[in-house]
């Protein structure tokens, strides 16, 4: 008897291919919605500090993809960890774990119905990891599941994160990103 | 009702599934 979760889950794998467009380098690697069946796919996948250069994994509840024009997608907005190059071998596959297990654990009290889902980011000029929610609005929901995700992950006060909508990601871009909340 | 699971429960799952 496996043991449910709430809700199902998929993972998506992308590879970056310069000769091709964003969204054919994008592949659907499962669904899973046991506690079981995601440990199975989490020891039989490469951790995050060994994949290459310009991939990402990301972890989204069925039905969503994980692209800002998805309908669940396109009013939220990320909860965002940059991470300097230094922190992939110390922290970033701790960090990614620590983020799985809170979306599918349902970490978020009464506001897990705004997660939509989590990206890594593995790049050479620093790692990123997010936690994706539906509604920039929201904002009881985003400001508790950014206070609550900097706890899981163990961030001491001193270090801020931010909340960025993906309408402003998908126009602006690097640093001319405004965050909408800090916790 | 809602299936919440914490990170220690979750974690003591990791090498069952594995050995299974």
């Amino acid at each position: 008897m496996k043991h449910p979760l709430q809700n199902r889950w998929t993972l998506w794998f992308y590879k970056n291919d310069k000769t091709k467009p964003w969204q054919a380098n994008l592949r659907l690697v499962t669904k899973f919605d046991t506690v079981e069946d995601f440990w199975a796919l989490y020891n039989h996948i490469q951790l995050a500090s060994r994949l290459m250069s310009g991939c990402d994994y990301s972890l989204f509840k069925d039905g969503i993809e994980p692209m800002w024009e998805d309908n669940r997608n396109k009013c939220g907005g990320r909860w965002l960890i940059t991470l300097s190059k230094q922190q992939r071998m110390l922290e970033l596959d701790q960090f990614w774990l620590e983020t799985l297990l809170c979306l599918i654990g349902e970490a978020f009290d009464d506001y897990n119905n705004d997660v939509c889902g989590a990206v890594i980011n593995v790049r050479a000029k620093g790692d990123k990891i997010a936690i994706w929610t539906r509604d920039t609005e929201n904002q009881k929901a985003v400001l508790h599941i950014g206070k609550t995700y900097k706890e899981r992950l163990g961030l001491p006060m001193r270090i801020v994160i931010g909340y960025q909508a993906h309408a402003d990601t998908a126009t602006k871009s690097g640093f001319g990103v405004k965050n909408k909340f800090v916790v | 009702g809602k299936k919440r699971y914490d990170r220690e429960f979750l974690l003591g799952f990791q090498f069952i599934a594995a050995s299974t």
